[in-house]
């Protein structure tokens, strides 16, 4: 039996979606970035300790590796915060041969977090 | 970013490599965008601008997703699609002899397409613009040839030249659009990186239209072509079971 639970005091909220957008404009894109401006790309960040991991889209493995982090803290990692659901979105710019290009881009933007 | 040079550095370089974007290295562009681009983007899967902005978090609301890499107003598979000019389009058009009331040559670079991108639609769109608004609301004889080997210093005359369609339209007000793909010779074979076409026009009836209302059709002619490509790197499944 897991005694071990997730540290009260963990700097770490636990794993979840941030807000994040990407600024075209920031990045010196947006002279030949036509549409959009930029987008909410999001990523993820945070915890995913026993029993966080199990509460979020996990895999079966970072489960047990959560719950062997929490009884062996020193020889096993926890499991790590990475999106497990994303969206696309088109871009429409100039190319270099003076052509108006849009493109479909696979995931883009973080919908959803979870274990791994 | 970019060294005010105009050099990329390599990390630059790579990253745009990966994205398959490639910038314009000079000023800013001013061409302007066709509407045809602006209504492609905005029938997108998003609207980009504002997705992700409610909330970030897995209580996202799911909103229907149109089909992957399909272009769905033109019906074809894809998720590149380009709008390239003309690039004979500031050539003034050639004098037309006898009942020819237009001859022009078009040229399209397509070197930039890349091998693994396969090619699902080009179509090639004349629009005569607003003096094709004075011509008169006849039928026009149209036909397009694919030429090869160009004549230096002529620019009508090719070593080869092959006349791919023929067709009666009814009236220039309207944009014309044509599948090159459809047409046996290009859509048979690999398409040329270069595609040199001439495009010559007569009035179907017999009239005798003034020399001027054709110079002036031929100054008008904006001819495009719109290619569509799939790059199936960029078209993984969204999901995968074990």
């Amino acid at each position: 039996r897991a005694t071990y639970l997730a540290p009260l005091d963990s700097p770490d909220p636990p794993c979840k979606a941030r807000r994040l957008y990407i600024n075209f404009r920031e990045v010196g894109w947006h002279n030949w970035i036509i549409a959009p401006r930029g987008f909410m790309a999001n990523y993820c960040q945070g915890h995913c300790f026993f029993p966080t991991a199990t509460k979020i889209s996990s895999l079966n493995h970072a489960v047990m590796q959560s719950l062997m982090h929490s009884v062996a803290p020193a020889t096993t990692p926890p499991p790590c915060c990475v999106p497990v659901k994303l969206s696309p979105i088109s871009v429409l710019f100039y190319d270099n041969s003076d052509n108006v290009v849009l493109r479909h881009y696979e995931d883009m933007v973080v919908d959803e977090c979870g274990c791994r | 970013t970019q060294p005010p040079s105009g050099t990329l550095s390599p990390q630059a370089s790579a990253l745009l490599q990966t994205l398959g974007l490639s910038p314009p290295p000079g000023p800013p562009p001013t061409r302007p965008v066709p509407s045809v681009m602006w209504r492609l983007f905005r029938r997108g899967p998003e609207a980009a601008e504002t997705q992700g902005s409610e909330s970030a978090g897995p209580e996202m609301p799911q909103e229907p997703q149109p089909l992957p890499c399909h272009v769905e107003e033109l019906g074809v598979p894809g998720n590149i699609v380009r709008h390239v000019l003309d690039g004979g389009a500031s050539a003034p058009p050639e004098p037309a002899l006898g009942s020819l009331c237009l001859e022009k040559p078009l040229f399209f670079n397509l070197s930039f397409l890349d091998p693994k991108e396969q090619l699902t639609l080009v179509r090639l769109e004349l629009n005569f613009g607003a003096p094709g608004n004075l011509a008169p609301a006849q039928d026009w004889e149209l036909s397009l040839s694919y030429a090869q080997g160009r004549l230096w210093g002529q620019p009508l005359y090719w070593h080869h030249r092959e006349v791919l369609l023929r067709r009666t339209v009814p009236t220039l007000h309207d944009p014309l659009y044509f599948d090159m793909l459809a047409l046996g010779r290009l859509g048979n074979s690999t398409f040329p990186q270069n595609l040199s076409l001439v495009l010559e026009m007569l009035p179907g009836r017999d009239s005798d239209l003034p020399r001027g209302l054709c110079t002036k059709l031929g100054h008008s002619l904006e001819a495009s072509l719109l290619v569509v490509t799939l790059d199936p790197q960029l078209c993984q499944p969204t999901s995968r079971k074990r």
